[in-house]
């Protein structure tokens, strides 16, 4: 773990006698290699890294008889800094229906996690989710029977239909004569480099008016992490991230990327497979897995 | 970017951003910037420096037994096995694979192994058809290695070139379900003696260090000939391949460029190295 690491590093220096600036940033290429292993973005470590070492030469640091533990808790804060705060909770509008479009890059997770969010807010709410996926191959099948499973409504495009703002309309005036209070929106997988895609689902966004957009993230995304999530905030402005397949042994760190490049707070995370494998966003647990 | 002459920290740390970003994971970087000193001198250029890694990257990746290569095609059948945690891209690669090799004259089958997934059999299906390729599948919910079953019977009484077996996504780290894969590759093992077997990894390009992992842990429960990468039309670099090759010694045989049924190709070494170092 990274903590042994630290005190392996930390146990070697002192035996050199006292701790020095250089000796700390020693110690801290473990804690960057750490974060970088974990998937975190190359800025975003050099960034949290600084900000980490800025404050681990203090005095209290140096002059510690437990210098590892000191340096790990400052790592600790500033990861909870960069990763909290922002509204956790999933917002509703003040006047029904809550609209909520959930986007993300092909494979993602989106579908099922549309039927899990419609499923966890069931309770008190009459849910609809709306497959406006015409591209993928038997995708509105897939959501109809998701959505048959997890007991919520299910809106589904007419055989060949591919304007999706029409798709939305039609599921809004449906929506609003069954009196469903909650609907949410499927999209199709695309790539945040593709222009066309892009400005669909910015003309849905102006449609739909939501209030929440989702960017769904899978918890095992690389690098590109913040490219993608920047490029989707410009088109159609994020509200949340969804990370999905987290019950997979992926560190995450993308979460930390995205939050501390774009400000996007992460909201909940996918533990499953199930129309039950939702759960709210744990910060601080996501930051231990980060670390490895 | 490394327009200048002689080398200095700079071109070090912009080379490390670099590799880093495209998910080449910092241990192999390390490796990589270490083994590029080595062959440089203070007076190497900054692009003769470059020139040097690309050939180093270049050679490692053809270095590996099966890169680039096709399916493989002997006497008997061959049976592609499609492998892979969700989402990244197996049923679609499935009916890429099919409709290329049916364009080359092969007779071509497809297992609906994914017996779990919602709607995974239709979706299928409709590749199935649009690709002129045709499906075997049970009802959803049965025994994946009965559908493999029926599939292989199928095969031999139609004198079929090729099966496909499109299993259901799996996370690595799921005992269960990676016992079943294993049940999978043993039915085939078994049932198809002097067949050709060939059992890919599929693994979305944008994939961090977890890519890695599962290569290790699906390599360790199936006998992988290789990996296909996709999503590769993304700007993700796919890095994970480098220690991929080094580290486990799978090669990279196909990438997936986009979500049409032809949007599959060999993969080529020289243009993932210069797409990597840009
Ligand atoms: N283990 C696990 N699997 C998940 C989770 N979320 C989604 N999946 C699986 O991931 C795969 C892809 O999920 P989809 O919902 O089809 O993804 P998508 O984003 O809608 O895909 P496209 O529409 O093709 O872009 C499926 O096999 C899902 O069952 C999760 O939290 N955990
Ligand atoms: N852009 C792009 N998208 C791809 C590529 N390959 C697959 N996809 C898309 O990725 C999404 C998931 O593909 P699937 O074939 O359903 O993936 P899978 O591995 O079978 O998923 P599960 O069975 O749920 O585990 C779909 O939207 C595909 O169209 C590719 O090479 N490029
Ligand atoms: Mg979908
Ligand atoms: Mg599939």
């Amino acid at each position: 773990s990274l903590r042994e690491r630290l005190e392996g590093v930390f146990k070697g220096l002192r035996n050199r006698g006292k701790l020095t600036e250089v000796d700390i940033s020693d110690a801290l290429r473990d804690v960057r290699r750490a974060l970088l292993e974990g998937d975190v973005n190359f800025r975003v470590v050099k960034d949290l890294v600084e900000k980490i070492r800025v404050r681990a030469v203090g005095k209290d640091v140096l002059d510690s008889i437990t210098p590892a533990q000191q340096v790990i808790a400052i790592v600790y804060e500033e990861m909870s800094a960069l990763m909290g705060g922002g509204r956790q909770t999933l917002s509703f509008s003040p006047r029904p229906p809550s609209k909520y479009i959930l986007v993300g890059l092909q494979g993602s997770g989106k579908t099922t996690t549309c039927v899990k969010l419609a499923k966890k807010l069931s309770d008190g709410h009459k849910p609809l989710v709306i497959a406006c996926d015409y591209r993928r191959p038997a995708a509105a099948e897939q959501l109809r029977i998701l959505s048959s499973q997890a007991g919520v409504g299910f809106f589904g495009p007419a055989e060949g239909e591919k304007d999706v703002q029409l798709i939305a309309r039609m599921a809004m005036d449906h929506a609003a004569q069954r009196l469903f209070d909650v609907l949410i929106f499927d999209t199709a997988g695309r790539l945040d480099i593709d222009e066309g895609l892009m400005e669909e689902l910015a003309n849905l966004g102006k449609t739909v008016e939501p209030v929440e957009t989702l960017l769904v993230v899978d918890s095992m995304t690389g690098q590109e992490a913040v490219n993608v999530a920047s490029a989707f905030n410009e088109r159609i402005p994020l509200t949340g991230i969804i990370l999905t397949k987290i019950d997979g042994d992926s560190r995450g760190g993308a979460a930390l990327s995205i939050k501390a490049a774009t400000g996007v707070p992460v909201k909940f995370a996918g533990v499953g497979e199930r129309v039950v494998d939702l759960e709210v966003f744990d910060a601080e647990r996501m930051s231990q897995r980060i670390l490895g | 970017l490394f327009a200048r002459g002689a080398r200095d920290d700079t071109f070090w740390e912009s080379l490390e951003e670099i590799l880093i970003s495209g998910d080449v994971g910092s241990r192999q970087t390390e490796e990589i910037i270490l083994s590029l000193r080595e062959r440089t001198s203070s007076d190497t250029s900054d692009s003769e420096a470059l020139g040097t890694l690309s050939s180093i990257l270049c050679e490692r990746l053809r270095a590996v037994e099966g890169t680039g290569m096709p399916v493989r095609f002997s006497t008997g059948p061959t049976v592609v096995m499609l492998n892979g945690v969700n989402g990244s891209g197996k049923t679609t690669t499935a009916a890429k694979l099919a409709w290329i090799l049916g364009n080359e004259g092969k007779k071509v089958l497809i297992a609906a192994a994914d017996t779990f997934r919602a709607g995974a059999v239709e979706q299928l299906n409709v590749w199935g058809s649009r690709a002129g390729v045709r499906v075997i599948f049970h009802t959803h919910g049965g025994d994946p290695g009965a559908v493999v079953f029926d599939a292989i019977r199928a095969v031999e009484a139609g004198n079929f070139d090729c099966l496909i077996v499109d299993t259901a996504g799996r996370l690595h780290n799921k005992t269960n379900l990676m016992e079943e894969l294993s049940k999978i590759s043993r039915i085939i093992d078994r049932n198809c003696q002097g067949w050709t077997l060939e059992s890919f990894l599929v693994v979305d390009a944008v994939s961090g260090q977890n890519g890695l992992k599962q290569a290790e842990v699906f390599g360790g429960t199936v006998p992988l000939t290789g990996l296909i990468i996709t999503k590769y039309d993304h700007a993700a670099k796919g890095g994970i391949i480098l220690s991929a090759g080094n580290e486990l010694g799978l090669p990279v045989r196909y990438v997936g460029i986009g979500e049409n049924m032809d949007d599959l190709k060999l993969f080529e070494p020289e243009e993932f190295v210069n797409a990597l170092l840009g």
